[in-house]
């Protein structure tokens, strides 16, 4: 049920904030790329949201650091930085008051993905946060005591069906979320060309 | 154990960010406070994160929505704006790169209660975040199917229970953290008076 639960905050609390136009100021996870391809002068080929699901569950403040060191024959990704001079070089940002917090901000980020041969290729993508904080929660055991006891790997796979399940019967976000398993445990294989192959086969 | 669940996430995924210092630029939630108090020359009696939950569970998106109408007798709540030119008239965010999403913005809420005699009084709070998702998924049980077929009352009970335990042994979170219950679903009960006398018995 930890895995079910989390699954629906993780619909309820942000995907239907991120990716409906709420019928006022902010038109939608699609007008958003838009906006920003426009605003960058690229090309977002695909315009999901990529969630990038990590064997081990630990999910890097930064995308970049799955990249391979010392291997410029591998694709890698780069983040789009967030801001300058105020100009917001990602997605902008959604602010919206939620639960007595004023303006709570909600961002994603864009990527750019560079091919040893090829232009680069831009993307919208995260990790699965609530899969990163079960893991924080896991290594912080002697906190939580036995609450820290969870199957992991069933609260994983409870969270990916529940998530499946849920987006395949959802008008507002179905289609426009695409889960992505990523094995960061094995060596040989790259998240960039990871992606690049998932985008290949949704254009 | 979606309650439990939902209180190790919000600690991990939440206090454990805004709460503690992260021994680089973030001085932590009371530098925080104290920042805001000499930036808008007022005084926060007590320096904790005040999280308000509801009977019913519904969160408005802005505390002052609990404020009784037509009753000037009564105290009443006011957020602090969060932005005039740039210049955060509230608490500043929190901006960190959190499983790949650059800058993802924290910013905790700051509220000034204005009392029918004597000065107002500041204070940081907002409503529990999980249990206002909990309850649009309540709300949402056509899509959910049987899993929202949760038991409210328990899992809300499991949330706070968790939440306390896990407060209490926390050396980071211990004391900065006040749960204040607040039944909306009774027209007597005024949720400025209720933080009001929690201050005054904290003071
Ligand atoms: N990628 C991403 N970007 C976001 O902006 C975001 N906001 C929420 N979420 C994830 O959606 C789900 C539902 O969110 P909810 O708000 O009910 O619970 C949140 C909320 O109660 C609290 N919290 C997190 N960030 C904030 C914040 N900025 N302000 C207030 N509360 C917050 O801590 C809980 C756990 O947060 P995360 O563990 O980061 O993952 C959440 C969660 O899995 C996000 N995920």
């Amino acid at each position: 049920k930890y895995g079910v639960g989390m699954a629906c905050n993780f619909y309820e609390g942000y995907l239907m904030i991120v990716i409906p136009s709420d019928g006022g100021k902010f038109g939608g996870f699609i007008q958003n790329i838009e906006a920003f391809e426009s605003r960058e002068g690229v090309v977002v080929p695909v315009k999901k949201l990529f969630i990038v699901i990590t064997k081990s569950l630990y999910s890097p403040p930064d995308l970049q650091l799955f990249n391979k060191t010392n291997r410029d024959d591998l694709a890698m990704l780069e983040a789009c930085s967030v801001r300058i001079g105020g100009i917001s070089k990602s997605l902008d940002d959604l602010e919206k008051d939620i639960a007595g917090v004023k303006n709570r901000s909600y961002k994603n980020c864009a990527y750019r993905i560079y091919r040893p041969s090829g232009l680069p290729v831009s993307l919208v993508a995260e990790c699965a946060t609530p899969l990163h904080t079960l893991y924080k929660v896991i290594e912080n055991k002697e906190l939580y005591g036995d609450l820290g006891e969870v199957n992991v790997d069933e609260v994983c796979a409870d969270f990916c069906t529940t998530l499946k399940n849920i987006l395949a019967r959802s008008s507002e976000c179905r289609d426009r979320v695409e889960l992505v398993y990523y094995d960061d445990t094995d060596p040989e294989s790259n998240l960039a060309d990871v992606l690049l192959d998932r985008i290949r086969q949704l254009e």
